[in-house]
């Protein structure tokens, strides 16, 4: 016999915690724990460095399950949704000046009509990113801001629409039709014109976030996520899980506060972040 | 549901009479599984699963409870007792014994700080007070138009800060002058900070030093994860919080970072947000929310 490392109940424990502690869930945390385990019998030794390895490999492949050869489409119209506080606001600014330093001609639409100086504070982030923005009256209704602002946008060679939404909890069945007829005008404004539809998701959210994926993906049919605040001690692990149960790619992950606080997802290094 | 998944544990138990360890082992694992699906913490979880066994050994199978329903019983009695502060008057506001009395609002980004300052101060109206709002946030865009905006809606006074002042510069001036302005009881809003921005910690932490609020509450969102006790005990080691309020509750998020939380560092849980409405927030109630974390 090659190999025939055995772990411990107590590693396998342990292992198990650690990755729970990741904000991974105890189903997928299980599932990888029983996959290192398998690895670690075909090993000759038990190296706490293979370990790391074959838990990489693990996250890895589970992440790898979705697309990573991802380009933003041209043109394109992004649509951010999620729950309150997430940091949708703040990421359509950083993505704004992202996408345009790309070249693009960046236009943000203010979908957030409803809570308090929502249009005031994306008015802040197009002024940093230099973009241009289209607001309506405070109170008035989202789908008809998004139109306007796709309407015109189009007639002036915007090929980058940033769509801002406001925040919702994925219960609130009024809310998420309101959301369903954000993205029906999105398709009758700007017909033919690819859509990236993204969770803005919060990296200290525990296992509510599978509810609101699972939510926000039936409403609208979701293309990605965007994952903030991992400039936090949180590691968002919850996105192993979306990426294995429902086929979610991670596009960006927001680190910080600022504009350029944005950077590309990657899977390699996420893992290894997981599993340092 | 945890009750019925509990009950298949005990299915094979007729005619035992005893809740012995290796009978509630199974049962234990089923509890983990929940709490940890409801956020509760690993460590947090585990603690609490020592202490369940320590009750449920030994127990007396009775011909009125099954095995399974005394499990349960043990199990939510266990976190209703957990979630409940030994003193009946730690889930209510202090008040100072000379005015102005403050209230100090932190926590990360995002979790409901601006709309729950405002909530408290309709609260506080509603009861016959005079609050007013300090909008000591100078880190995020329209952070001060957005608490102008809701001191608007709620007819409450508000402090906002002047040129080339800070946020404990604006504290300071407001608790100078909000006796003339009509307002005996402040709340002061503060910026979302990470723990481990030492910078910002800094500032939350003169603020104490400086002002001595009567009450510090820890703001924290119902959707938080395994994050929630290293976040809460870094706040707590540098402010002496007072209270804790869980916001967006009326979501569906199970709400265990808050038993965690309260758990690991003793802080009261005082009010939940339940909507954003001005009128959404309530107090809080132990055993609903017992019931909410075991799904
Ligand atoms: N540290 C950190 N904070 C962030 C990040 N992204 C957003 N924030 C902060 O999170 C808070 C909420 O951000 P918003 O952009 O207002 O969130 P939102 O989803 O638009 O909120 P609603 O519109 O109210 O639902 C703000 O204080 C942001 O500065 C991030 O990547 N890191
Ligand atoms: N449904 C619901 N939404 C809430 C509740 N409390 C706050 N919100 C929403 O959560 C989002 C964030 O609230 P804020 O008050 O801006 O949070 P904050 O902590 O002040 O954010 P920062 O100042 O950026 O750190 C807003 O969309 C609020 O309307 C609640 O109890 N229920
Ligand atoms: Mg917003
Ligand atoms: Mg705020």
């Amino acid at each position: 016999l090659k190999g025939s490392v055995k772990l411990s109940e107590a590693t396998l424990a342990q292992m198990e915690e650690s990755l729970v502690a990741c904000d991974m869930g105890s189903e997928t945390a299980q599932a990888i724990v029983r996959e290192v385990e398998e690895a670690m019998k075909r090993e000759e030794k038990a190296d706490s460095d293979l370990l790391v390895r074959h838990l990489r490999e693990a996250v890895l492949k589970r992440l790898l399950k979705t697309d990573s050869n991802w380009v933003l489409p041209n043109p394109v119209v992004v649509l951010l949704v999620g729950v309150n506080g997430a940091g949708k606001t703040t990421t359509a600014g950083k993505l704004a000046s992202r996408f345009s330093s790309d070249g693009r001609k960046v236009l943000l639409a203010a979908g957030d009509t409803f809570r308090a100086a929502a249009e005031e504070q994306l008015t802040e982030w197009a002024s940093r990113a230099k973009v241009e923005i289209v607001r309506g009256a405070h109170g008035a209704a989202p789908s008809a801001v998004v139109f306007d602002s796709l309407k015109s946008g189009l007639s002036h060679g915007t090929d980058c629409f940033i769509v801002d939404t406001a925040g919702r909890l994925h219960n609130r069945q009024n809310l998420m039709e309101e959301l369903k007829k954000v993205v029906r005008v999105v398709e009758k404004a700007a017909p033919g014109v690819k859509q990236e539809k993204w969770l803005v998701l919060d990296a200290n959210t525990g296992q509510n976030a599978i509810n609101q994926a699972k939510e926000f993906n039936r409403e609208m049919e979701l293309t990605g996520i965007v994952l903030t605040k991992l400039d936090g001690t949180a590691k968002g692990g919850i996105v192993v899980a979306l990426s294995e149960q429902l086929g979610l790619p991670v596009r960006y992950l927001g680190v910080g506060e600022g504009l350029e606080d944005l950077i590309p997802f990657e899977p390699k290094m996420f893992a290894e972040a997981l599993v340092p | 549901q945890l009750t019925e998944k509990i009950q298949k544990v005990f299915k094979n138990l007729r005619g035992q009479g005893k809740l012995t360890e290796e009978n509630i082992q199974e049962a234990l694992k089923q509890v983990r599984l929940a709490l940890l699906e409801a956020d509760v913490n690993v460590e947090t979880t585990k603690l609490f699963l020592e202490r369940v066994k320590v009750k449920a050994l030994g127990k007396e199978v009775s011909l009125s409870l099954s095995p399974g329903q005394v499990m349960v019983k043990i199990v939510h009695d266990e976190l209703i007792q957990l979630l409940t502060p030994k003193d009946k008057n730690a889930n209510k506001l202090k008040f100072a014994p000379a005015p102005p009395t403050l209230i100090l609002l932190a926590g990360l980004q995002g979790t409901g700080k601006t709309t729950t300052a405002a909530k408290l101060a309709l609260w506080l109206k509603k009861d016959g007070r005079r609050p007013g709002l300090v909008a000591a946030d100078l880190v995020r865009p329209a952070a001060i138009d957005q608490l102008a905006t809701l001191a608007k809606e709620i007819d409450v006074p508000i402090f906002k800060p002047e040129p080339g002042e800070k946020a404990l510069d604006v504290c300071l001036r407001a608790v100078k002058t909000c006796l003339q302005n009509n307002a005996n009881i402040l709340i002061l809003d503060t910026a979302g900070r990470l723990q481990i921005d030492e910078d910002m910690m800094k500032e939350i932490a003169e603020i104490h030093q400086k002002l001595k609020p009567t009450n510090i509450m820890l703001v924290v969102d119902a959707m938080t994860g395994q994050n929630a006790v290293n976040v809460a005990q870094a706040f707590h080691a540098r402010l002496p919080l007072t209270g804790l309020v869980l916001t967006k509750a009326d979501g569906d998020a199970r709400g265990g970072a808050i038993f965690s939380i309260t758990s690991v560092t003793g802080v009261p849980i005082q009010f939940m947000g339940v909507s954003e409405k001005m009128e959404g927030l309530e107090p809080f109630y132990p055993d609903r929310m017992a019931s909410r974390i075991l799904g």
